[in-house]
């Protein structure tokens, strides 16, 4: 199947990448 | 032993590989050399890095565009990819800069990179927002004008996914009428 995200589950990720 | 959870230290994969583009407007410059590409990236969590790091759409000067077309595909009607498709397009007023640009083309980027599209992403080979004085753009590109029922998903959902009015109708141009037309319209080919 195809690897589809939901838009917030998107947006959950927009300020983590910054933490880590 | 300690078991580790993937979930911690794998990113997330995309379904495609996607590059950004941006365009500014230099009269002195081929329309191909106005062109650049920014990045490319394949994980939920490089879009943000990428999405984070950047300007803003409405502090792009005008003339300028970005441009998010799949890997492979480059931002021009003349593409293989491109040449028999079309694109969904929303023309913006001068006060929607303000209200309403960054957040549609946000959307329209977790549209493409989270496939919510769903079988008709397929279809989809990128997404440009043009940032102009007498009035910003929005398009979603796909691959062929012919294929109805996949243009016809992608456009509405589009729109239920920006919250555009049900009353406002949206219209899809293939790029060979826009490339050829006359006057300032392209007919549409679809609506929705």
């Amino acid at each position: 199947g195809k690897r589809q995200y939901k838009r917030d589950f998107l947006l959950g990720f927009q300020f983590m990448a910054a933490c880590t | 032993q300690e078991v580790v959870n993937p979930e911690d230290y794998i990113k997330h994969p995309l379904q495609n590989r996607w590059a950004l583009w941006f365009f500014k407007n230099d009269k002195t410059k081929t329309w191909q050399a106005n062109l650049r590409l920014i990045s490319k990236f394949d994980t939920v969590e490089d879009f943000w890095a990428l999405y984070n790091h950047i300007q803003l759409s409405s502090n792009l000067i005008s003339g300028c565009d970005y441009s998010l077309f799949k890997d492979g595909i480059e931002p021009m009607w003349e593409d293989e990819r491109n040449k028999r498709g079309g694109r969904w397009l929303i023309t913006l007023s001068k006060q929607q800069r303000r209200a309403d640009l960054d957040r549609f083309w946000l959307e329209t980027l977790l549209c493409l990179v989270g496939e919510a599209f769903d079988d008709h992403s397929d279809d989809v080979c990128g997404a440009v927002v043009n940032i102009r004085t007498k009035g910003d753009k929005l398009a979603i590109w796909t691959t062929d004008y012919e294929n109805k029922d996949a243009i016809t998903h992608i456009g509405q959902v589009w729109k239920e996914r920006l919250g555009v009015p049900h009353k406002v109708i949206i219209g899809y141009q293939s790029h060979a009428d826009t490339a050829t037309k006359s006057g300032s319209t392209t007919k549409n080919k679809f609506v929705v």
